[in-house]
């Protein structure tokens, strides 16, 4: 990416450290739409040959190579006629995520000029094993090819698999294809990253519930791409990456409602498809109610396009010159052409500007609180999803109905942020190869940037939208204490969410079976780096929670508790941890209180434990529900 | 052929590959088949095997013997063959 990785302070220049040599031997599994082997992204010119643990294949099919940096891939997309049996990418997804995580670093990259800079990912030395199982002709991706993936990424060796994949809802973990592969992947010691979902801003919307896998929110970075609309009469501002250049001169504006003779004024004000009259809207800048329908405007011969949306916190590619406005934006648009008898405007190309309100947290990702297991958090953490640009697929339009063919473009979601996590992950894993999953999932949430709920019109969801808060990939190098849950914890866990007896000793692979202690044990109790716990609305609680940290800063450290930013009463015992030796453990309770929440509200706080130099930072959320 | 058209394609879950080193997963896959399906051939029912990392299979199911193997010892869950979608 040219900018995410920046604006995170992790920085191209010699003064980030950077562990290359065991970088290198770091490998990425991409679970996704395939990837473009022939990017400069993903080239393997001065790579040495894979890592010796590698156990993979490159079976990438029709018109696929690889090389020292691409260093696998599979396919498991069905057999359809028309669409060619390979590992390549049709559809653009899977080569960004992949370059977001561990493309090589690429100068003067952009799109069409836009967001210009040195593409590259957070582990540009980390090679890259793509396992396809979504394409154009599926339409979508098949449960059977996601479990088929997993099965092949953990045997391969893979270190850490990033999969921007999910569904509309959540599912018990026993029926939920991700949440399968990723606690067998965490068994063997494979950190899961997983988009959170953009089903939101709404609550109760994420659908990646697991506790053994990171799941990642998105937010913005300081870069945004605006493409201004200016009237006859002044200028306002709107939204969408426009990298055509109609050199600012002003056509005729129209309105959909009165370029339709078929359709109802509704119909016809949305741009639906077959309502704009063709000579009504020819060489003139139609305006629609709607982001959905400017390609009717560009079929039926339109110049360029303003639209009106709800949601302008992220620009999209259009086919052809197109600027999205908020209500009141759009509105002053309208009023102007109803005020003159001859309105013009023009669309101009975008242009980036500095966004000082960064991050934020995005309006589109699913939101928390978990409905399969009320007291695990998810999201767990925030990263750069919106207005990224990453390598893409030549293959593949950059926009629906587009003609252009780019290797590099703009995309906008979970699915970008979801490979920052990874990328960091990585980057964490090269400081210390050793740390199992949750470690290191563990590092990167207590160190993360704060966020809170007055930052952002879609931040009201608090800690159910930014999780533990937005990744920084410098300081969770060294979080000082992490909290472990390893596969006996996990099971553990399912102990307490009365899995049988019979399940868990398939689910294990041993002879695991509950304890009384364990069956009666909470899902709270999970040594889990976040806190969380369901009340009854409105009702006085106490709520306990049992956890456990290892020490991974320094031998003869002492650390003391702080609550802050708190509407609830917190009580730590102990207050004071003393840790004489590394990855010495010590437990402790953090006992919260209070009156109660109202219904479908939330309670939050920060449990800090510092030793002067570490900060480790943890979310307390008590929230009820009807 | 009403049968045929009954048929979805379902995941027929099976945990962890077990430590026995005589396991051979697609031979018990294609045995479990064989039995619920009481067909000698499954090639036409048997989507995909996993077997390196975790054990199951994807077959092509009618509703009740769907039921059957959920019902079976060594069988976690059997769930419908779905879409997701990319993020």
């Amino acid at each position: 990416t040219t900018t995410s990785w920046n604006f995170m302070g992790l920085k191209e220049s010699k003064r980030t450290k950077r562990n290359t040599i065991i970088e290198s031997d770091t490998i990425i599994g991409v679970i996704d739409s395939g990837i473009y082997p022939e990017s400069d992204s993903f080239s393997g010119k001065g790579f040495g040959p894979p890592p010796k643990k590698w156990k993979g294949v490159c079976k990438g099919g029709k018109n696929f190579t690889w090389n020292n940096k691409l260093i696998g891939a599979r396919y498991y997309t069905p057999k359809l006629e028309g669409f060619p049996e390979s590992a390549r990418d049709y559809m653009g997804h899977g080569s960004h995520t992949a370059s977001t995580a561990a493309g090589n670093a690429v100068k003067h990259v952009s799109f069409y000029g836009l967001g210009n800079g040195t593409a590259r990912g957070g582990v540009p030395a980390a090679r890259i094993a793509v396992y396809k199982v979504c394409d154009p002709g599926v339409d979508g991706c098949t449960t059977d090819g996601i479990l088929a993936a997993f099965d092949d990424a953990i045997a391969d060796k893979v270190d850490i698999i990033t999969i921007s994949i999910g569904g509309d809802n959540s599912s018990p973990f026993e029926e939920d294809p991700i949440a399968i592969g990723a606690f067998h992947a965490m068994a063997k010691g494979i950190l899961i990253v997983n988009s959170a979902g953009n089903s939101g801003p709404e609550p109760s919307t994420v659908a990646s519930i697991a506790p053994w896998m990171f799941t990642v929110a998105a937010s913005n970075t300081n870069r945004a791409f605006v493409t201004k609309v200016v009237l006859g009469n002044g200028k306002t501002v709107g939204r969408s990456v426009n990298s055509f250049d109609l050199n600012g001169k002003k056509y005729p504006l129209v309105y959909g409602k009165s370029a339709s003779s078929s359709c109802g004024a509704a119909s016809a004000g949305f741009c639906s498809p077959g309502c704009l009259d063709s000579k009504r809207v020819k060489g003139k800048i139609v305006l629609c109610d709607s982001p959905q329908n400017p390609d009717e405007a560009q079929a039926m011969g339109a110049i360029a396009s303003i639209v009106r949306s709800h949601r302008t916190d992220v620009a999209s590619i259009f086919s052809f010159p197109v600027s999205v406005l908020l209500e009141d934006d759009y509105n002053t648009v309208l009023s102007y052409m109803n005020s003159t008898k001859n309105p013009k405007a023009a669309v101009l190309k975008s242009e980036t500007i500095f966004n000082q309100r960064a991050p934020v947290v995005a309006s589109y990702f699913s939101r928390g609180p978990n409905t399969i297991i009320p007291d695990i958090l998810k999201p767990d953490i925030t990263a750069p999803g919106s207005e990224i640009v990453a390598a893409y697929s030549p293959d593949a339009p950059p926009s629906i109905s587009d003609t252009r063919r780019v290797k590099y473009s703009v995309d906008t979601g979970t699915s970008m942020s979801c490979p920052h996590v990874a990328g960091v992950a990585a980057y964490l894993k090269s400081f210390h190869p050793r740390w199992s999953p949750s470690m290191i999932q563990s590092a990167i949430m207590t160190t993360a940037w704060p966020m809170n709920a007055s930052t952002s019109p879609f931040n009201e969801l608090a800690e159910f939208a930014y999780g533990a808060g937005h990744v920084d990939p410098i300081t969770a190098i060294h979080p000082g204490l992490v909290y472990e849950a390893n596969k006996s914890d996990h099971i553990a866990f399912l102990c307490g969410l009365n899995y049988t007896a019979k399940n868990l000793r398939l689910i294990s692979g041993d002879s695991s079976s509950c304890t009384k202690e364990q069956t009666k044990s909470l899902p709270r109790n999970l040594n889990y780096p976040s806190m969380t716990a369901q009340v009854s609305a409105a009702k006085p609680f106490k709520v306990i929670f049992r956890r456990t940290v290892t020490n991974v800063g320094r031998p003869n450290a002492t650390y003391k508790a702080k609550v802050v930013g708190s509407k609830l009463k917190v009580k730590v015992v102990p207050a004071v941890l003393s840790l004489k030796s590394l990855y010495e453990k010590k437990s402790f309770t953090v006992t919260a209180s209070g009156a109660g929440p109202k219904a479908e509200n939330l309670v939050s706080a920060q449990l800090i434990w510092s030793d002067g130099v570490h900060f480790v930072r943890s979310p307390i959320v008590v929230y009820a529900t009807n | 052929d009403k049968d045929d058209q009954d048929k979805q394609e379902y995941i027929v879950y099976m945990g962890a590959l077990p430590a026995r080193v005589d396991y051979m997963p697609m031979s018990h896959h294609t045995s479990i088949l064989q039995d619920v399906t009481g067909e000698s051939s499954i090639e036409d029912r048997l989507v995909r095997n996993y077997k390196r990392s975790f054990n199951g299979f994807a077959a092509r199911l009618t509703k009740s013997e769907r039921e059957i193997l959920a019902s079976m010892d060594e069988v976690v869950s059997v769930f419908p063959n779905k879409k997701l979608k990319l993020q």
